[in-house]
């Protein structure tokens, strides 16, 4: 069964967008056949592949986003563009989203719209990945009730560690009224900084609370992995070598496995 | 006019709550008396000042949260607490801020609630500041709305330079419809790194948009701002010699002749 994995913690900065997009390129190139939706009006994700996001959008004479699929009933198919790393697809955003949450809260059933899209999807991708907005509005709350399981970035700094509670009592509340199955496949520690003594019981703090859902794989703060999104590349494209870029690459393998042995 | 200012940037992780934090407790040293107002359901600033957002909040016996104020009609006055810094009072939060996104949405002129409470209060303060979630929903626009002014930190990453136009369009959406007034008082660049040439080619981009509103202090990367908050305490209190704590300093002086000069 194709897996499919929603990156989400409600707190900002700690690396979500980061983490899909390098994530997405690592599995692409491993030969995995992968998709990449942004569910952020932010459009990190977009641009962090290079795409342009003021050149997609139906109302703009470009091809649809996830706006236009979620809101306007586009095909999901024409929303669907090649980006800058073989085998790897991506459903970009754009601002447009932003006006989502407004339009979509009326809406019947409004919590399951992506998951009826992504249905008819799960056939021609190996792997797909939600990137979502820093807030567990209905953007998140759509990918979570799409995903199989989600993934959490949980940046190694104090205020990252008190949102844990919020995003796992979230979890729960979706789990019993929308997604029964939604698991939680791994969580990932970012931005570890190995001099900062703070960073390591963080580390601490979230293994002694999630045990072997942890990744071994430690994403170090690199400065390689900050200055891939200006050149429009994932760091597997920009700086292959360094310490960011291998400990994606070891986080893909890891991913790979989690989906075999579903 | 006693100023009220919010601190906005719907980019996660940039600061937002370091910056209000830490310039309330050094505006509150120097003599100011200053309410921060957390309207962030994570409450970062209300435990980044050592409060247990666990133990306030009417239905949980605490004394009201803003949410109590915003939603419940609880008395502003009833809400506002002492902090470990002498002269600075907060108005804390807690995760039933989660809920006002929905219950506010459809109450009469639902972005000017928080105006409305802030009125009486400004003449018992000299200084207001609101720290703010990363989104620009119905508590961030209620931010909005209810300031003089708005202080956007902009970390110096290339994520973050994104967002600022997005931001920039939300206040002129405000400006024409709900509050006319509001100016943008200050542009603080936070975690800059002098070792990443990326820092300081934001920096440069920032200065080329925003020209003199552009604080000259420039917030450096700092790890004792991330360590304050683990002991709940601003880095006035935690380590004042420290480059983070020194920048906030500096800060502080700028707004209050800001101040002055409205
Ligand atoms: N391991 C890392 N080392 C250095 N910089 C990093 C690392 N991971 C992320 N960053 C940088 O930190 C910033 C925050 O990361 P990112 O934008 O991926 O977080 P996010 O959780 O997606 O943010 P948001 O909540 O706004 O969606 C970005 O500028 C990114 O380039
Ligand atoms: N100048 C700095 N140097 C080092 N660390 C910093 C600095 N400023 C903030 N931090 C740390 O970076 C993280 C993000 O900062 P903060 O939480 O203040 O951002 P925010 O914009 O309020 O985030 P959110 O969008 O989730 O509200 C925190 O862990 C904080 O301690
Ligand atoms: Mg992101
Ligand atoms: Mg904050």
């Amino acid at each position: 069964m194709n897996p499919v994995y929603c990156i989400v913690n409600q707190k900002g900065g700690v690396g979500k967008t980061t983490t899909a997009v390098n994530l997405a390129a690592y599995l692409a190139i491993s030969g995995v056949a992968t998709l990449l939706v942004d569910l952020d009006p932010q459009a990190n994700a977009t641009s962090g592949l290079g795409i342009d996001k003021n050149a997609v959008g139906a109302e703009h004479g470009g091809s649809p986003t996830i706006y236009d699929v979620l809101v306007n009933d586009a095909q999901p198919d024409d929303a669907i563009i090649p980006t800058c790393v073989p085998g790897l697809m991506a459903m970009p955003s754009n601002l447009d989203l932003a006006g989502a949450e407004v339009e979509l809260m009326a809406r019947v059933a409004r919590e399951t719209i992506l998951r009826r899209v992504i249905e008819p999807l799960r056939a021609r991708f190996d792997i797909i990945l939600f990137d979502t907005p820093p807030s567990l509005g209905i953007l998140t709350v759509n990918g979570l009730a799409a995903a199989d399981a989600v993934i959490v970035p949980i940046q190694c700094e104090y205020y990252a560690l008190e949102g844990v509670s919020q995003l796992m009592r979230t979890i729960d509340i979706i789990r019993r009224h929308v997604n029964p199955s939604l698991e939680i496949a791994l969580v990932v520690m970012t931005m570890f900084d190995a001099r900062v003594r703070l960073s390591q019981q963080v580390v601490d703090e979230v293994r002694r609370a999630f045990g072997d859902r942890v990744s071994p794989t430690v994403v170090p703060r690199n400065v390689r992995l900050s200055e891939a999104p200006s050149h429009g590349r994932p760091v597997a494209l920009y700086d292959p070598a360094s310490r960011g870029a291998q400990a994606y690459r070891k986080l893909a393998e890891e991913v790979l496995k989690l989906g075999q042995a579903r």
